[in-house]
């Protein structure tokens, strides 16, 4: 059986608040490690991967690797039902036809259980490869946000090019370009979280969907910073670190010229 | 034209 019980429920509100746009439904795979979810968005440009360690857990058991195939949309409405205090327990059976939640207010005084129906997914499981990155750039997750919807009122696709001296984003549409430079400031008075920093082994740069861009940036309550990953014609990476539990990747599909 | 391509072509199943 699994058993896991999360003493931050609004976590989970979060995490299925930066998948939602994106997938409708997903196997989240139970396993003495964690809780993880791996699955593409339907037109098989990016890939969501989502990890919850079982340290981030105030109980954690899990017997055998169990998939659990959820429809996303309703799991929202079930978790919505959650308060955001409240402390959140997900129960299910080694060959799972439903899953249950268990909410319980702060001071106790409310229990409430809701249980939803499993499906199977059949799809297939990507292999990541263990990248070393050529550019990774670290900045404030609201800043790369901003930065997105500023591009997406422009273009729809952004140039993202990385040197030692910064990050350029650039994008063209019918009124116009827009180029924003964010250069890494690592020496300031800022706190960690403020800061951008940039580690290059040589620059990189390539063209990306800002759409997708965009509903990745609704994981931004879920950490102060974002790292983007880059490799030569490769997918970009967008993480965002959940502290003490995990993280939500995004692998987003270049754009090549044809 | 710059070509959108598949997740899949660059992370095959494993």
């Amino acid at each position: 059986m699994f058993e896991a019980r999360l003493l931050q429920g609004g976590l989970l509100k979060k995490v299925l608040d930066s998948i939602k746009d994106i997938i409708t439904e997903g196997n989240f795979d139970c396993s003495p490690n964690g809780l993880s979810l791996q699955a593409m968005d339907s037109s098989h440009v990016s890939l969501i991967d989502i990890l919850l360690e079982s340290e981030g857990f105030e109980h954690y058991r899990c017997d055998r690797n169990i998939p659990m195939g959820l429809n996303i949309t309703n799991l929202v409405k079930m978790i919505k039902c959650a308060g955001s205090e409240d402390i959140v327990t997900i129960k299910c059976e080694d060959k799972p036809d439903n899953v249950t939640f268990l909410f319980e207010s702060k001071d106790n005084d409310k229990i409430s259980d809701f249980e939803m129906k499993t499906m199977t997914i059949d799809d297939e499981h990507l292999l990541v490869p263990d990248q070393t990155y050529t550019a990774v750039v670290k900045m404030p997750s609201a800043e790369f946000q901003r930065l997105c919807r500023d591009m997406a009122a422009i273009g729809d696709t952004v140039n993202i090019s990385v040197t030692k001296e910064g990050v350029r984003f650039s994008t063209t549409g019918d009124m116009g370009t827009a180029n924003i430079t964010v250069r890494p400031n690592p020496s300031g008075d800022q706190k960690e979280e403020e800061r951008t920093e940039v580690q290059i082994t040589e620059p990189v740069s390539a063209g990306f969907a800002l759409r997708y861009l965009n509903s990745f940036t609704k994981a931004t309550p879920l950490s102060p910073t974002v790292t983007l990953g880059m490799v030569p014609n490769l997918p970009i990476v967008v993480e965002y670190k959940i502290a003490d539990m995990g993280h939500v990747r995004y692998y987003l599909a270049p754009k090549i010229e044809d | 034209p710059m070509q959108q391509r598949s997740i899949e072509f660059f992370f095959r199943g494993g």
